[in-house]
């Protein structure tokens, strides 16, 4: 009754976007800020 | 209103798969302990980002049941919306019945394009879920279809292979090194309180506790920026985190004091080496906000012990790897 689920470990995203020369471009169209998962009413304000 | 910020996703790399519906549609997720909603694309979705991804189509399950309710992602300035529904979810052979699940409707970026998962299955608490969504394992526990209330997650070290999520037990060939159980502190994230952080001797951050979140969707360490600066200049790392690989014998472990116990990672552990490059696996989370100093554990960390994550006793349990 115990469930195994595989993970399998790929390409980031942020490799993906490196490979196509668009990173530089989202970075700057959308900051990174880790917080802003946790804390998303202070990140909006 | 769901808000699933995409943008913290940009380093997660490990996927697995699920599907929905009767007959099953397949789509590959991020397993997030630090969110509780989940989402996939819908075929309501028709913009190009979409085009590279499954998209669930409800015309096509028997089981679907939908909503007029409204569900909505934001990643930095872009967005994606859609719709709230419930379906028959399938993980692994765990079929959960009327799963609600946000299904994007518009993606107006081009981003979303480019990435690697189709979706997020968040499997932290109903507290912090949009719209009131019944998290995936709190159904698997309501609907009694895993033997105990935890799961339990592996992460490989190198290998592309061999990471896994099990629901309903523990492996005991993963906790030979034995289980250290930490309670929760809040029961929102998997949020634990550290006693205070170490670099070798010295200490970093945390001076007087501080909160830590066990998260399997994000990818480094995640420190307060004042402990980011000291831990770089201790280091004698770049401001962008270069790193010789030639220098990973001689760092410093980095050490968690949490609950009698202490955790550490060996430079091999937070430095990441990538086409021959190195990086510190550790990024600056900002300053402290008004809920104090925050710490994210993410995959540097959690590659290291194999994570119990038990809702039965409110507890997280960390078995080292080696």
């Amino acid at each position: 009754a115990v469930h195994r689920v595989p993970l399998k470990k790929g390409k980031t995203l942020r490799k993906q976007l490196k490979d196509h020369g668009l990173l530089e471009d989202f970075l700057k169209k959308h900051p990174y800020n880790p917080a802003s998962k946790y804390n998303p009413v202070l990140s909006a304000s | 209103a769901s808000s699933e910020p995409m943008e913290n996703y940009m380093d997660t790399s490990y996927y697995g798969t699920i599907s929905i519906g009767t007959p099953a549609q397949d789509f590959t997720v991020i397993f997030d302990t630090g969110s509780s909603n989940l989402w996939v694309p819908s075929v309501y979705c028709t913009s190009s980002a979409c085009s590279n991804h499954k998209r669930f189509n409800p015309s096509e399950s028997s089981t679907y049941v939908g909503t007029n309710e409204t569900v909505y992602i934001a990643y930095g300035t872009g967005s994606m919306s859609g719709i709230l529904g419930y379906d028959t979810v399938t993980v692994s052979s765990i079929a959960v019945q009327n799963q609600i699940f946000g299904l994007s409707e518009t993606e107006p970026g081009s981003f979303f394009y480019y990435c690697p998962f189709d979706g997020i299955l968040g499997l932290a608490f109903p507290s912090i879920s949009s719209s009131g969504a019944t998290p995936v394992f709190d159904n698997m526990m309501d609907q009694d279809l895993v033997p105990l209330d935890l799961f339990s997650v592996y992460l490989s070290k190198n290998g592309e292979s061999g990471s896994f999520v099990l629901f309903g037990g523990i492996d005991s060939s993963y906790t030979t090194n034995g289980i250290y159980w930490i309670p929760l502190s809040a029961e929102t994230y998997w949020q634990i309180t550290m006693d205070k952080v170490t670099l070798g001797e010295k200490s970093v951050g945390c001076y007087l506790t501080c909160q830590a979140i066990v998260d399997t969707g994000t990818s480094l360490l995640a420190v307060p920026q004042g402990t980011y600066d000291r831990i770089i200049r201790d280091l004698g790392v770049n401001s962008d985190g270069e790193i010789s690989c030639d220098d990973i014998s001689s760092l410093p472990d980095i050490t968690f004091h949490i609950h009698d116990h202490t955790f550490s990672l060996s430079g091999s552990a937070y430095v990441l080496e990538e086409d021959g490059s190195c990086s510190l696996g550790i990024q600056s989370l900002g300053t402290p906000t008004e809920l104090g100093e925050q710490w994210i554990l993410g995959d540097v960390f959690i590659r290291e012990y194999y994570v119990i994550f038990d809702r039965s006793n409110n507890k997280v349990g960390l078995s080292p790897l080696s």
